[in-house]
């Protein structure tokens, strides 16, 4: 049975944030993902970015080659390998999100977002 | 307990296909949805468009101005406010989607995700 955020996170795809708008577009659109972790050179998470933030982008003006850095998010809101299911629930309840980079001390480790939780813990209903 | 749609479902904003990508971006965002149903002058599902649809434009084009029906998806796969949350997991994870309208005879009555049945079902375990 599922308990930790270890035995259901999936990987997440990376980008550095000297890119574009439109690269980190292409980047979720290829790997079929809702959030993509901001790295540094070392591999250090520095922010995420969402279909949300590409979204509001588009709502304002034409986002293509804008850098990255105007729309991402740094204060991320994080979860841990060893954190519980019902952990990440009320956290993203509270944050009103959807996903979160999972990070220890080696790093970025994958995502946990609400699609996961349902695929693979709704099923004990 | 919560066993079917109609016990979770929330409201859905709608837009007519007459708009544009960046209107239903700015709706998107308004309304902090993921997802809006696209409806006829009567009030008729005819579509839907996500913040994917909208992330797959900004992928290749300034995608402002560009008309809703270039990106909307027209077949569309919806729940019943009868159908349980176990029906509602598995055509979520069949179709690889988050969200979903909720349809029956009088119309649209609203959305259905995993995010919604995270925040209102996951307190169980
Ligand atoms: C308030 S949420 C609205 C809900 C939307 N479904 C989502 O989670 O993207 C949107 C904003 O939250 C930010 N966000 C999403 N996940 C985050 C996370 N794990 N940490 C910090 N901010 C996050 C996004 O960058 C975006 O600007
Ligand atoms: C395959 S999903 C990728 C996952 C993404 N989290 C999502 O659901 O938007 C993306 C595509 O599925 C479409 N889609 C999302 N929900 C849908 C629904 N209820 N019915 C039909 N197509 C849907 C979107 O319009 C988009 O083109």
């Amino acid at each position: 049975s599922y308990r930790t955020v270890a035995d259901v996170m999936e990987p997440i795809p990376t980008i550095t944030e000297d890119r574009t708008v439109r690269e980190a577009a292409q980047l979720l659109v290829e790997e079929t993902a809702d959030i993509l972790a901001i790295v540094s050179a070392t591999g250090e998470l520095t922010g995420i970015v969402t279909e949300w933030d590409i979204t509001r982008a588009s709502a304002t003006a034409c986002a293509e080659d804008m850098p990255l850095t105007e729309i991402m998010t740094r204060e991320v809101i994080t979860a841990s390998p060893t954190d519980s299911i019902l952990d990440v629930v009320r956290k993203l309840e509270h944050y009103e999100i959807s996903a979160m980079p999972v990070v220890d001390d080696e790093g970025v480790m994958g995502v946990i977002s609400s699609d996961i939780l349902a695929r693979r813990t709704l099923y004990r209903l």
